[in-house]
């Protein structure tokens, strides 16, 4: 089964990481 | 095309997945030929940084003109029914007003790469397809007679679209796509 899940408010933050240009 | 890994920092993906486009030519006759060789291989990617990064660069759905179709599938999968991990599935299939794409892939996508459906292995990618009147979110899972699977699918997407309680689902499988000839 799946093991790595993201809701999606953290996914959003990730847009605004520094790893994403 | 090389497996995409996630960079140092970042965080991985529970699969990879490549994102593919295809538009249909204005007047060319739709047939399963004409559909292969206008899917065009985006990229690919590992991790949730990756994607955004992708995200950012492509051109969003609702401001796609003519026939055109974004899919993101699992790595090694492609969208096509004759796939291996396509011709027993199925897909769900929900109709959009016009102004409602870019949101609802958005929606869909987060979820599917968050891995929110909690199928296992069942999922295999994601299509919005942009056309005059309407456009199409469907969600491709690989067994479609498994009704437990996909009953579940369908109420995470009701859940993660946030639509109109009204909004119609329809559950397709591939078998009679490819018989009516109706979904290029």
């Amino acid at each position: 089964g799946s093991k790595i899940f993201y809701e999606r408010s953290f996914l959003l933050q990730c847009r605004n990481s520094p790893l994403t240009k | 095309r090389p497996t995409p890994k996630p960079g140092p920092g970042e965080h991985p993906l529970q699969f990879n997945y490549a994102v593919w486009f295809s538009r249909k030519a204005p007047g060319k006759q739709s047939s399963a030929s004409s559909y292969n060789q206008n899917l065009k291989l985006i990229t690919t990617f590992a991790s949730v940084e990756q994607w955004w990064n992708h995200y950012s660069h492509l051109v969003r759905p609702s401001d796609l003109t003519g026939h055109s179709d974004y899919h993101i599938f699992k790595e090694g999968i492609r969208p096509m029914w004759e796939d291996s991990a396509n011709n027993k599935g199925g897909k769900w299939i929900v109709r959009l007003k016009k102004g409602l794409a870019s949101r609802c892939w958005e929606n869909l996508v987060l979820a599917m790469l968050g891995e929110q459906f909690m199928v296992g292995e069942e999922i295999c990618g994601a299509v919005i397809s942009i056309r005059y009147q309407e456009d199409i979110l469907a969600l491709w899972n690989r067994t479609a007679s498994d009704s437990v699977t996909t009953s579940r699918i369908r109420d995470t997407l009701k859940r993660v679209l946030n639509l109109p309680p009204n909004t119609i689902m329809e559950y397709k499988t591939h078998n009679d796509s490819m018989k009516d000839n109706s979904s290029f």
